[in-house]
């Protein structure tokens, strides 16, 4: 997954991402593609969540998934959530929950109960980086004002980093891949750079939804395993996904 | 680049989304929170039965060619639902609400819904 948010320099944020899975999970040789990266396409939906007949958030998700990995919740904040990989992974999560051991909660529960009910950017932010998890995970906030945009990199059970929006300093965007922020990505899978590189390029005045999707949309931040991107912006009450290939040739990763 | 790693410059003028790389629009639909969460999905899932049903049963097969049989799944569909009253309102319910509209084993159900915890291995 790619995930970003960027400030323009009017102070409004936009929040986009890349929705990439199903690594390893069967390759056809055929259609150069990845199976399960192919039938999650047709499954990708996005739903308006009301209640009393008023919007309470919204999402792109999978049809038969009840948790959330992508949302915005009207006039507050926008959510992503990416992957994080660890030999102390959610499977050792997964099997303590089996067991008994179920204090932690499970990534994509907590995203959809944040989404539901937090009524603010720092409350959400408390309850990414306090509640115990069944997965490490990275959690990517985006607030309803200047400056409130995060990377919240996540053990399963403690908050190793929050890493926020400086633009005193000149930071405009935080961008989150499925690496630790402060070390370099694996180098057979670095699409942080390439990412980088185009927001650079782009510059902070001309940041807008199609700069963000040209960039979304280069390779290798788009790639094999690439399913939707998704557009946010919770000033502008702007929510836009749309369904992604890559043709070949293009990373599978 | 024609040879791995496939890295191109930064793209342009690719939005609004056309072109090889947009594969369409992704369809909406209302979730209604004020109802039971049993009958929350319905609509969903009687538009997505085929390609949910086709996507559980990858999973089912990546799952017997991992661990060479039939034994794990059947523990999923046998010990799986008696679980779910683990998990915390509503997600327990909406699960068996999605079984129930699609047909599928309600293990098979939770099996997709706990798929991404367990890949962050």
């Amino acid at each position: 997954c790619t995930s970003v948010v960027a400030e323009d320099t009017s102070g409004k944020l936009i929040h986009a991402r890349n929705m990439d899975f199903g690594l390893f999970l069967g390759w056809d040789v055929k259609n150069n593609s990845w199976m399960v990266t192919e039938l999650l396409r047709p499954l990708a939906v996005n739903v308006n969540f009301q209640r009393n007949n008023k919007t309470v958030f919204l999402s792109t998700s999978f049809a038969g998934y009840v948790g959330m990995l992508t949302g915005l919740k009207p006039g507050v904040l926008t959510l992503t959530m990416n992957e994080r990989f660890s030999l102390d992974g959610g499977y050792i999560g997964v099997l303590e929950w089996i067991l008994g051991i179920r204090q932690g909660a499970w990534m994509s529960f907590l995203t959809r109960s944040v989404l539901e009910n937090a009524t603010s950017y720092d409350e959400a932010k408390t309850l990414l980086s306090k509640t115990v998890l069944l997965a490490p995970a990275y959690f990517i906030l985006g607030g309803n004002k200047s400056g409130e945009a995060c990377v919240i990199t996540r053990s399963r059970q403690s908050c190793l980093d929050i890493w926020e929006l400086d633009i005193q300093k000149g930071q405009w965007y935080v961008l989150e891949t499925n690496y630790d922020h402060w070390k370099p990505p694996l180098p057979i899978d670095n699409r942080r750079a390439p990412a980088m590189k185009c927001l650079n390029r782009t510059t902070q005045k001309n940041i807008s939804f199609a700069t963000i999707y040209d960039m979304l949309s280069t390779k290798p931040v788009l790639n094999k395993l690439t399913t939707y991107t998704t557009l946010m912006s919770v000033s502008e009450s702007k929510f836009e996904a749309y369904l992604r290939d890559c043709p070949h040739p293009c990373m599978p990763w | 680049q024609d040879v791995p790693p496939y890295t191109e410059d930064c793209r342009s003028g690719t939005y609004p989304p056309s072109g090889p790389t947009y594969q369409g629009n992704i369809p909406w639909y209302t979730v209604n929170l004020d109802q039971a969460p049993r009958e929350r999905w319905q609509k969903i899932i009687a538009d997505k039965k085929q390609p949910l049903t086709a996507m559980i049963q990858q999973i089912k097969d990546l799952v017997k060619f991992f661990f060479h049989g039939e034994k794990l799944i059947d523990l999923v569909d046998t010990k799986l639902p008696a679980l779910l009253g683990n998990l915390p309102p509503p997600f327990d319910e909406e699960m068996k609400g999605i079984a129930e509209a699609s047909g599928l084993p309600l293990g098979e159900v939770m099996l997709f819904n706990i798929f991404y915890e367990v890949f962050t291995v």
